[in-house]
């Protein structure tokens, strides 16, 4: 455990509690896509199958189950009881198209073909794109609550201090995982444009708009 | 074997 890993864990747990409470504050789930948050439930079930065989830590329990349960609770939120205020007609990103992908690249490119194995690599390069729904409907809108963006900030952020925390590994502990970091570079690609936005507009006190 | 991956990340 080095500092990066830790700030990328606490923005990540920080971007859940932001996520809720902007739910429950605005009783209302507008502006979150479902289809990113059933990906990220389907990410932490498939990843942390290894709470039944492999022990890490206490803190690494305790983050794999507070991860599931929240992002159920989520989809529980947005599902039943803030239902009415979901908008599937803006929420229309095709899950297919990169669940199939992470399917069949974990099956080709993984370290060993293995059940649980080859679900750890699947939930790593669904991870890298589940994001992809959400920014997709923010595109689509093409503006946000000012709490969502925290919300989407904090999440780039964990993936961005992750980065960090395998340079450091390389040195320290000589620990590498190709399909962790080529992943997770691609999925912090992702949040450059959005914090491009973030950094110029929200943080300045503007609102999130994108140019039409 | 787990060792050398980053199997203790989240």
């Amino acid at each position: 455990m080095n500092l990066f890993r830790l700030l990328g864990d606490l923005s990540h747990l920080a971007s859940i509690f932001i996520l809720i409470h902007k739910i429950q504050t605005t009783r209302s789930c507008r502006g979150i896509s479902f289809q990113t948050q059933a990906l990220y439930v389907t990410v932490f079930v498939a990843r942390y199958i290894d709470l039944f065989f492999r022990w890490i830590s206490l803190y690494n329990f305790f983050m794999k189950i507070f991860f599931i349960a929240s992002s159920v609770y989520i989809l529980y939120l947005m599902k039943y009881r803030y239902r009415p205020t979901h908008d599937p007609s803006i929420d229309t990103f095709k899950v297919e198209y990169l669940v199939g992908p992470a399917v069949v690249l974990s099956l080709i490119f993984n370290y060993k073909f293995e059940f649980t194995e080859i679900l750890w690599t699947f939930s790593i390069y669904l991870e890298a794109v589940a994001i992809l729904p959400q920014l997709f409907m923010l595109q689509r809108t093409g503006e946000a609550e000012t709490i969502t963006t925290h919300y989407l900030a904090a999440l780039g952020a964990y993936r961005a201090l992750y980065i960090p925390n395998w340079i450091y590994r390389y040195f320290t502990e000589d620990v590498v995982d190709p399909i962790a970091i080529v992943a997770g570079l691609v999925q912090t690609g992702l949040y450059l444009d959005f914090f491009y936005v973030y950094f110029t507009k929200v943080l300045q006190g503007q609102k999130f708009e994108l140019p039409a | 074997d787990d060792d050398a991956t980053g199997k203790d990340e989240l």
